[in-house]
């Protein structure tokens, strides 16, 4: 099915849904979590790209989430459940060195399907910014399929430019909601 | 079935296109 694109726009494989979450401690975690707008061409992407904040410039306590359209950004979504994710620990500095660069590149890989025939199970990304650390995510939606898993991590890697001494791992959703303390056991690692 | 694919080259020259 050619999908219908407007004239000159370049479409996307997916419609894609931006999300912000900003930490009011005064309302429920799913009233501080608000749509922001989707989009399905490239044109559109960056539009909103250029319009929106830098992630860097975000009060601490908010996420951005980019998730295919359909799929909510947390656990409980039927397309999440069985999943986890590729998580990336920032170092408190580097969200003024690396951090933009890599939300754009995790953005880069999501739109342009960067992960071959394993695109279809990545669900979307979430970018957390804490006092304590930024994290960035890509959430996979079988975290069983060691396959698809780690073909997805090594390009992600890959693309961050992160050196082969830096080792990253895969969360199970189900291992981080039942954690006990403060780590979750990686069930996979590139 | 077809997958649309774009690296990220293309997707950066899109960005600075008009």
């Amino acid at each position: 099915v050619l999908v219908a694109a407007p004239l000159g726009k370049h479409p996307l494989q997916h419609r894609w849904a931006l999300w912000f979450f900003k930490n009011d401690k005064s309302k429920t975690w799913q009233a501080n979590l608000r749509l922001v707008t989707k989009f399905s061409t490239v044109e559109d992407f960056w539009a909103l790209y250029s319009h929106i904040q830098l992630a860097s410039k975000l009060t601490s306590g908010c996420d951005y989430s980019l998730f295919k359209d359909g799929i909510e950004p947390m656990w409980e979504d039927n397309r999440n459940k069985c999943g986890g994710r590729w998580l990336i620990t920032l170092a408190k500095q580097q969200r003024h060195t690396e951090l933009d660069h890599f939300w754009l590149e995790t953005l880069l890989c999501l739109i342009g399907e960067s992960f071959g025939e394993y695109s279809s199970e990545v669900c979307g990304a979430v970018i957390n910014i804490r006092a304590k650390g930024d994290k960035i995510a890509v959430w996979t939606c079988e975290a069983e399929d060691r396959d698809g898993v780690t073909h997805i991590g090594r390009v992600y890697k890959e693309r961050l430019g992160l050196s082969s001494k830096v080792v990253i791992g895969y969360q199970a959703h189900a291992d981080t909601a039942t954690k006990s303390g403060s780590l979750t056991k990686n069930k996979f690692v590139v | 079935g077809t997958r649309i694919i774009y690296d990220r080259k293309f997707l950066l020259e899109c960005k600075n296109s008009p």
